[in-house]
């Protein structure tokens, strides 16, 4: 049994380019998992991104050192699958009755198919949006689970004229991304676009009732002398059956090490 | 006083929005901006137990009371930005991330928020065409003390400017911009250094996404300011 929390996914991943892998996500999260970082396989920079563990493999040369960026094949001449990547990672989630899990992906770019022990779930676009599934029903009650992210570039990764340029081609305006990667006055053209799963993944087991996106705000009145807290919270039952609920606040200080008003 | 228990029942499979009764404190410690006093903290912790299961979620955060409050001054064009009711001279760093390989580690954010503290900066303005920063970032923020100026992913050259001219009608689906929009509010809204949203980087976003930006990031009425002086705005 796990405790209720957030467990960090961000250890163990690997990494092959989409077009050298040969089997689906179904066979990799569940008959034909990859075992060890051999060819086409990698390990993964996760968070991070493509351009990221390639370099970590030392496949690329790292972009920031003098003029080694010019060498990396832009995705404008490489193509989007180029830099289309799986990730592929194993965790351990044994639930007691009445627990919930969730994955989330607090950002990938910029679109992916997330696979789990064959179960296969679309991650829509966007940059800047976070992504959570509940896993409860797909999770192996015993032993590890599998789990597999097609990330995919950009929709308009774009071109960038011989000449530079603030943007590019400005191609990338069209996607809600990250604009700087089509090179600026100050940055060079960065190759992948920033694909990838670049910020935390994680698992997070909770009981029969989830709190999501708590809202704290302040008011001052009497020349900062009272001041109310405001809180407001979004509760989700996953469960069944009404939940009778007690919900805590309760704000503390930390007056000197390890002691605290309550 | 500064704790509080309430009951709720859920329908199955519901999801509900629930408000605490507001909690009263007595001259908190406020947090101030880096060269303004210190970056009081308090940790807010939110627990919900279920009748027969026990503890079923938990969430914490630090929180910091300060008030912000900001105007474009009539003579100079520039903005002006109070700190609990303090004027406060800005003295900023441009921003765009830490690694262009977005490996964003936490240490890294430590030591570059950090060093923008000890060069007496008290503000950082995470420009339009780079990232949404990070919670980690937020969190050295508010422990450095350092405000932050977060734009939406505009920016002059790829939306309505540049050479040759680009597109003024932003990304392609304006919904998708929104929700990530909103998404992002919702993931960083509570951190106390956050000062500021601004739609793009020299550039206005397109009517409709500029008109729901305004509209979502208002006020809500409660914490309007009234007529009575001494009730606050909040941003």
């Amino acid at each position: 049994m796990v405790e209720i929390g957030k467990i960090v996914l961000d250890t163990g991943w690997l990494a092959a380019r989409s077009t050298e892998v040969e089997v689906n996500g179904v066979e990799l999260t569940t008959t034909r998992p990859p075992t060890q970082p051999e060819s086409p396989w990698m390990e993964a920079v996760v968070p991070g991104t493509v351009l990221g563990t390639l370099v970590k493999n030392k496949l690329v040369p790292d972009p920031f050192y003098g003029l080694e960026n010019e060498s990396i094949i832009d995705i404008a001449d490489s193509g989007r699958e180029h830099y289309t990547f799986w990730f592929f990672t194993t965790f351990d989630c044994k639930l007691s009755n009445n627990q919930h899990v969730d994955l989330n992906f607090r950002a990938i770019n910029y679109s992916a198919e997330v696979y789990l022990n064959g179960h296969k779930e679309v991650l829509p676009k966007g940059m800047f949006r976070r992504h959570s599934i509940d896993i409860t029903d797909i999770l192996h009650p015993d032993g590890q689970n599998l789990l597999a992210v097609l990330v995919y570039p950009p929709d308009h990764p774009g071109r960038i004229p011989p000449q530079g340029g603030q943007g590019g081609d400005h191609e990338i305006g069209k996607d809600v991304a990250a604009q700087y990667v089509e090179g600026w006055d100050w940055m060079t053209p960065i190759r992948d676009r920033n694909t990838g799963i670049w910020d935390e993944v994680s698992i997070t087991v909770t009981g029969p009732v989830k709190i999501v996106d708590p809202h704290l705000a302040s008011t001052f009145f009497d020349g900062y002398k009272r001041v109310y807290l405001h809180s407001t919270i979004e509760l989700v039952n996953k469960s069944a059956w009404v939940a009778e609920c007690s919900l805590n606040i309760q704000v503390s200080t930390e007056l000197e090490e390890n002691t605290f008003l309550i | 006083e500064h704790l509080e228990t309430q009951h709720v029942s859920i329908s199955p499979g519901a999801n509900i929005h629930y408000t605490f009764p507001q909690l009263y404190f007595y001259k908190p410690n406020l947090w101030w901006p880096n060269g303004m006093g210190k970056q009081h903290l308090y940790n807010v912790e939110i627990t919900v137990d279920v009748q027969g299961y026990g503890e079923s979620d938990t969430w914490s955060h630090h929180f910091g009371f300060r008030k912000i409050e900001s105007h474009i001054d009539s003579a100079t064009g520039g903005r002006l930005f109070k700190v609990n009711g303090q004027p406060i001279f800005i003295r900023g760093g441009n921003w765009i991330l830490s690694d262009g390989l977005l490996r964003l580690s936490k240490e890294r954010y430590k030591t570059d928020i950090r060093f923008h503290a000890d060069m007496n900066f008290n503000m950082m303005r995470c420009w339009g065409g780079g990232l949404a920063e990070r919670p980690e970032f937020y969190h050295y923020c508010d422990l450095y003390g350092l405000l932050v100026w977060q734009e939406f992913w505009i920016t002059g050259d790829c939306d309505g400017r540049g050479d040759p001219v680009s597109n003024p009608n932003g990304p392609l689906d304006h919904d998708l911009f929104l929700l990530c929009a909103r998404d992002t509010i919702k993931l960083l809204r509570n951190h106390p250094s956050l000062a500021l949203w601004v739609g793009g980087n020299e550039q206005v976003p397109p009517p409709d996404i500029n008109a729901a930006l305004k509209n979502d990031l208002q006020l809500h009425p409660y914490f309007v300011k009234s007529n009575d002086s001494d009730t606050s705005a909040i941003t």
